[in-house]
């Protein structure tokens, strides 16, 4: 506020910061309208990543690379050995 | 099957981690696999590295992405011995191969199975009795805000970008679902974990689904 440079966030990288933050809320909204009345739906909101916008987060994060598979078409066997 | 199962209550699942700013999930997936595998054989429960695994494992790219099954593929193929965590810590960035001699100590894999599962999520269940937790790839993309609950919308299917670990399922309650480890540290989510509606291929979670055996 008082122009000074304190702190180690340069100013630049906390406006941008704060814009991803205000994004952010605005989806918590969103994705909480759609909870359910049985209190077992996901929630969502603040944590370590609202400063980032989904753009960021996606860049840093979601780096895995999917493989097609084949279908699994038979019944999986229960061994006896090592069974919970 | 049970109607509640999770392999942390056998104290054979290691504690969360977290990949801080590296896009090593398919890493930490993998490795979290072949620990629990080898605590479900009888052997200790302990972090083995996940940096091993970024440096050394070609067919991906490090901390700039990857995939489960070019992991295992890796693994399976050489025969790796992966040394304990402690050995070959985690930097949160790609480094170069560190080599170990033929006699250290280490954790190789036997084999693995990668499948879809999709439409078969009761197999699905019956395999992680079976083999163990299971290295799955998912869409993640609201899991950005996530805090806690059952996701059960605002993921698709067929748009994998995240490795995770599912280590049990809970059909106790009106909506069943996955017990899935993440790699974002504890302060994420449930102490790290999140839950995923069964049954319904939630976020793509049965689309690619790898066992280890060790």
């Amino acid at each position: 506020a008082n122009g000074s440079h304190s702190g180690h966030v340069p100013p630049q990288r906390s406006e941008k910061g704060s814009a991803a933050f205000r994004e952010s809320l605005r989806r918590h909204r969103y994705l909480n309208s759609f909870s359910s009345s049985d209190n077992s739906s996901a929630v969502y909101g603040i944590n370590q990543f609202s400063h980032l916008f989904p753009e960021e987060f996606k860049a840093i994060y979601l780096r895995s690379k999917s493989s097609e598979l084949p279908l699994c078409n038979k019944e999986v066997k229960m061994p006896t050995a090592h069974m919970p | 099957l049970p109607i509640r199962f999770d392999w942390r209550d056998k104290h054979v699942v290691t504690k969360v981690r977290n990949q801080q700013m590296c896009g090593g999930c398919w890493a930490f997936s993998v490795v979290g696999g072949i620990e629990s595998a080898y605590a479900i054989k009888g052997e200790s429960l302990e972090d083995l590295s996940v940096q091993q695994v970024i440096d050394c494992s070609y067919n991906n790219f490090g901390c700039s992405g990857g995939s489960t099954v070019n992991a295992l593929n890796w693994l399976n193929k050489t025969h790796v011995r992966l040394v304990k965590d402690s050995e070959y810590s985690f930097k949160a960035q790609t480094g170069l191969c560190h080599y170990f001699s033929g006699s250290h100590a280490g954790v190789s894999i036997k084999d693995y199975s990668s499948y879809d599962f999709s439409d078969k999520e009761d197999e699905m269940a019956k395999a992680l009795l079976a083999y163990g937790p299971l290295a799955v790839i998912v869409d993640a993309v609201s899991w950005q805000d996530y805090l806690g609950g059952i996701i059960q919308h605002h993921c698709s299917s067929g748009e994998a970008n995240h490795a995770v670990l599912i280590t049990g399922f809970d059909k106790t309650g009106n909506t069943p679902y996955w017990i899935v480890r993440n790699s974002w540290g504890t302060s994420w989510g449930v102490d790290g974990y999140a839950f995923v509606k069964m049954g319904a291929n939630i976020c793509g979670i049965a689309d690619s689904v790898s066992a280890v055996f060790v």
